[in-house]
């Protein structure tokens, strides 16, 4: 007969390695450096300050096998973790600051937790965490995760006097992997990286104590993405009877005015008269076909406002074209920032850009550069819905052909990017996010188109 | 300054739906679809049943926005769920029977859940769960998900006489979806879950009436897989430390004999004697460094046996030729099934088949069948292993072209499918995996080169 079993989130995540993008030792080292970057710039980013994320990894042996074991150390400037938090962030799956409806880099809550268990499982040491948020203390963690309870085990706790007043966090971990076969991938993420935050500064000392520095390119710190509240159009029965059941408003119209994106009175007011919904109604009455109904009427009101996008922050088209001159230098860079856009009621901006010539390769195809939420995405490209819009557009059209030294920039942000995998790698394709990067592409292939012709005819001219 | 939360296992599915195969309305009828048929054909292996599986979708309504809603209700022969645990295996996310090491198509349990869970936030509606194992008695359910604390909500629970001895299950849920433009992914499942499972029946009624029948083509029910304990190569940390806490050995000779797969006495002897541990020693006096050396002793150690793969259920060629042959009569079928190899300690077996002619399209590119365990793969062909490995081979060696007619098939069978993704889209690219797919598609490419040059020379002869 059947044995039933509960399993522990941890536990799912150990047992299924693959999902979370630590398929091999080489796989595993590309993704514990990018999961703990990420985590460092949106620390730093958190508090306003220029990222300054430096990170070294050293060879520390090799298993009876010929696997090579490294430490991986990764020191930011971010906001620092409260010493109270330090165990769960990072020895708790699903555990973060990062489940608000906010564009963030981190969204799952579970990156770097999954770079210490593949740590762990692998050399059995323990993470080191060495945190401060600028104070007179410093607190230093030694860490393991009890995976089948999802739980951190504090193997040791130091309270450290920080006389300089620094700021930030230190994470060391040891892993089993193949820095060999990792490194074009790491090179090749740091240097996307480093594109799409000109703003950080990067260093990386790598296990034949070979140190690449991508400097920052300017001061200015990005605007800081702002929290924002749910959309309308994004809500399901689950949602609303969550909202209910913490709301402090006792009629309809405050409700809706304080819990939703862009709905003032006025529309609250039109919202409910369409619904035929008493205003002064408390919302903690309504039954459950009640909610079911006012999900629906939600979904389809179709005054409502589309969200706002001042929440979000865009690279923005200078930024975007300086990035691409200084990594490609080409002859001619189009760039495209679409309008702001929803899916479910996320809010969400696509950016796009072409470039021609210079140091891009003429090649089969062209060259696709995929980010979301200035993270690049270099795996499973031929997954990505940036990849199919691509692949579904009639080139000859614009006089363009594919083998042409032609690079492709796709950049979304929003508050709820939506990726396929667990490990980021590509994003889904929503319909909505198809369109907009359609629009964004065909706009950049026609001034593309526009500046060829305008070479040809000069070409042609001369020659005369 | 930053708020930590934690979120439970089924609030992270609910906030990430795309991850499970649930992104738009059609997605989410195909995957509701596909894994409420995959847990029944497990049922019915599971009592050594030749599997019936009914599938039903009626049209219920439309939202208010115009999407459509449907009920799903399947029903199966298969071994029935224990009444006590009803409520978890449909309620609860992470809880199921097939979380030991033996081969089937569920592996993460959360698919069936995910398919509820969807049904809920779409329509609020509870799913109906009917059971029996055969008895006098049949169960039924109706239940809804905590989704914040991931249990089951019981709504109502009824005992029924089962007069007529029924085993098996029925589950009926409610969704939003789109099932015109789910309609061909559905049809070429249901074809395709025929086509490698030819011991099953399976119906289905489309919303508009329509009887799709795909009736067995085989008496004979597949070997059962049986459950295997983790090889040696497969072990780490984690493991190792959670079977000495659990074991009753009092010494590590009968430690590695009674819980490693194919480890007898004498091997057991000779490695310990490698290693350079004490054959009567206490498995639980072992220290944390004396555990990380068993580990990787055991992973270096060469001369454990391969895996054995009588645990695994391969299709055989047999039963994939005329599967091929019924499905496409083509004029020529090569077929190889590989050795058994291994990954991470997990035995699998990689079938493969490349079919020429008869009603296979001239396409641009090959037609590929990727299955797993006896399912079809439908999604992100391009990002499978099975594809990479294909791009990569030069086919004109074997005087193939890739606009020949020409259909290729990809079986792989494990105790653990290393999928990428929990939505089962496609297989990562494990290095083992990735040779044996490689090896199996060169050797019916062979035999499809001789079959080419055959009919060439006998095509020369009859012209002069
Ligand atoms: N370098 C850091 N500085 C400050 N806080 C950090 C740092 N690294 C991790 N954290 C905290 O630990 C939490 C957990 O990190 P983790 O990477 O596991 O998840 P996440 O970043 O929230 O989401 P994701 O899974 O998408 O990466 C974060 O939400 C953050 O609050
Ligand atoms: N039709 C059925 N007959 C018998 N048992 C079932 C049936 N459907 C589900 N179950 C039981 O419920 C459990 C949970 O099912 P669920 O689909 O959520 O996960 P799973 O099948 O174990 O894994 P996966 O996520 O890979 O599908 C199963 O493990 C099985 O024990
Ligand atoms: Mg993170
Ligand atoms: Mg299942």
């Amino acid at each position: 007969a059947q044995t039933f079993e509960e399993i522990g989130v941890a536990d799912f995540f150990y047992r299924n390695r693959d999902i979370a993008g630590f398929t091999s030792p080489s796989r595993a080292v590309f993704s514990a450096i990018r999961e703990l970057v990420e985590n460092s710039l949106d620390a730093a980013e958190d508090v306003g300050a220029l990222p300054d994320v430096r990170v070294w990894m050293f060879k520390k042996g090799e298993t009876t096998s010929g696997v090579s074991i490294y430490k991986v150390r990764v020191e930011d400037n971010g906001s620092g973790v409260p010493p109270q938090s330090i165990p769960s962030a990072f020895g708790k799956v699903l555990f973060g600051s990062k489940f608000k409806l906010r564009q963030a880099r981190g969204t799952f809550g579970l990156g770097g937790t999954m770079a210490i268990l593949y740590g762990q499982i692998t050399t059995n040491k323990p993470v080191k965490v060495i945190s401060s948020a600028g104070g007179p203390k410093a607190f230093a963690y030694k860490l393991m995760i009890d995976v089948e309870r999802n739980r951190p085990i504090v193997l040791s706790r130091k309270v450290l006097n920080n006389g300089s007043g620094w700021r930030g966090t230190i994470i060391e971990l040891h892993l089993e992997g193949d820095y060999l076969r990792a490194m074009p991938k790491v090179l090749e993420y740091l240097k996307q990286t480093a594109l799409v935050n000109p703003h950080a500064n990067i260093t990386f000392v790598d296990p034949k104590g070979r140190l690449y520095v991508f400097s920052k390119a300017t001061e200015d710190v990005p605007r800081p993405p702002k929290e924002t509240k749910p959309h309308p159009y994004g809500v399901d029965v689950e949602l609303l009877q969550r909202l209910i059941r913490a709301t402090n408003c006792r009629n309809m119209l405050d409700f809706l005015r304080a819990h939703f994106h862009r709905v003032g009175e006025v529309m609250a007011k039109r919202f409910l008269e369409s619904a035929g919904l008493d205003a002064l109604r408390d919302p903690r009455s309504l039954t459950h076909d009640e909610v079911v109904q006012l999900s629906q009427e939600m979904k389809s009101f179709k005054w409502f406002l589309p969200p706002d996008a001042s929440c979000l922050s865009p690279l923005g088209e200078e930024l975007l074209r300086a990035g691409i001159a200084k990594e490609l230098r080409p002859e001619f860079i189009a760039v495209c920032q679409r309008k702001p856009s929803a899916y479910s009621g996320h809010p969400f901006i696509v950016e796009c850009a072409m470039a021609y010539g210079g140091d891009i390769p003429k090649a089969e195809y062209f060259t696709l550069y995929r980010f979301a939420n200035r993270i690049p995405l270099l795996y499973d490209e031929a997954s990505d819905v940036s990849f199919k819009v691509i692949r579904s557009i009639n080139w000859s059209r614009y006089k363009i052909s594919s083998d042409m030294p032609i690079a492709i920039f796709v950049h979304i942000c929003s508050t709820k990017v939506p990726y396929k995998t667990i490990g980021k790698e590509f994003i889904a394709d929503r319909q909505e996010v198809k369109r907009e990067i359609l629009f964004g592409i065909r706009e950049v292939a026609r001034q593309v188109q526009r500046f060829l012709s305008k070479r040809e005819k000069a070409e042609r001219q001369r020659k005369r």
